[in-house]
């Protein structure tokens, strides 16, 4: 099963 | 004093369309280099970003940077007012606590203008890293849609798999697995139809279907889409919005549990 990863996983709050 | 005059309206009207799915309220920050938004979905799996440059607009002023909080859904029922041919202004006063959208036939013979309350949104903004993607993919832009709408049927999610070979769609479910492959175009009469792939490495990834078809609303803006993919991190699909700017989608990946 995979899992939906949050975009904030990747890009950080400024 | 914040004023664009935008003589092809109907970009706005498209890119209202293309967000409106995806995103209830947004703030539009406004300076004297052009219009920009940026916001993620409620779910925080995707990210937004649309530029609108300055120069794109046929009359652009303003004075002092400003940020408008808008209800999307608000926003696109206005520009909904405007017909495909309008030339469409919006204006607002420094400080202002309202947006004036002003929709002008060519002939100027009819006048609408339409008043919206503007929304205090406190929205954090997200740095996207600088990426050298390991494959980008040029496809025209209904193509793209279609493929999702197709493989929507099969199941929730999309394995977008590339390589020199071309680039392949799959989606797996219940009543079975369906698959497009797509070869990089070898001649085309129009350079819209083309099918161009330019790959540093093979890369898989996958992607939720419910997004991917809310990213197809901007179908409308442009003839070509263009995808963006290196392992583990998030796909972008960019629509160029005429010559003015573009909408980008950033998803999130699927990943192993």
């Amino acid at each position: 099963m995979s899992k939906q990863a949050s975009i904030l996983s990747f890009f950080n709050r400024r | 004093m914040f004023e664009a005059r935008l003589v092809q309206g109907n970009l706005l009207k498209k890119v209202l369309e293309s967000l409106k799915d995806l995103l209830t309220e947004a703030s539009w920050d406004c300076a004297d280099t052009g219009i920009q938004l940026q916001a993620m979905d409620n779910s925080h799996v995707s990210l937004v970003s649309v530029q609108l440059r300055a120069d794109g607009f046929d009359k652009f002023r303003c004075d002092r940077q400003l940020s408008m909080g808008m209800n999307l859904t608000s926003m696109s029922k206005i520009l909904r007012c405007a017909a495909n041919d309008d030339i469409i202004t919006i204006k607002a006063q420094d400080q202002a606590d309202n947006v004036t959208f002003v929709f002008e036939s060519p002939n100027q013979e009819k006048v609408a203008d339409y008043e919206m309350k503007l929304m205090n949104l406190d929205q954090e903004h997200l740095g996207i890293p600088e990426t050298d993607y390991a494959a980008v993919i040029k496809l025209p832009a209904a193509e793209f849609q279609r493929i999702i709408k197709d493989l929507s049927q099969f199941g929730e999610s999309v394995v977008i798999s590339c390589t020199k070979e071309g680039v392949k769609f799959s989606a797996a479910g219940d009543i079975g697995v369906g698959n497009i492959k797509l070869a990089q175009t070898a001649s085309v009469d129009k350079e819209e139809e083309a099918v161009t792939i330019e790959m540093q490495e093979p890369v898989t990834l996958t992607f939720a279907c419910r997004y991917l078809n809310m990213f197809t609303k901007a179908t409308c803006l442009a003839p070509q889409v263009t995808l963006s993919m290196s392992p583990e991190v998030p796909l972008v699909v960019e629509y160029k919005i005429g010559d003015m700017g573009h909408v980008r989608y950033y998803l999130a990946p699927k990943i192993e549990d």
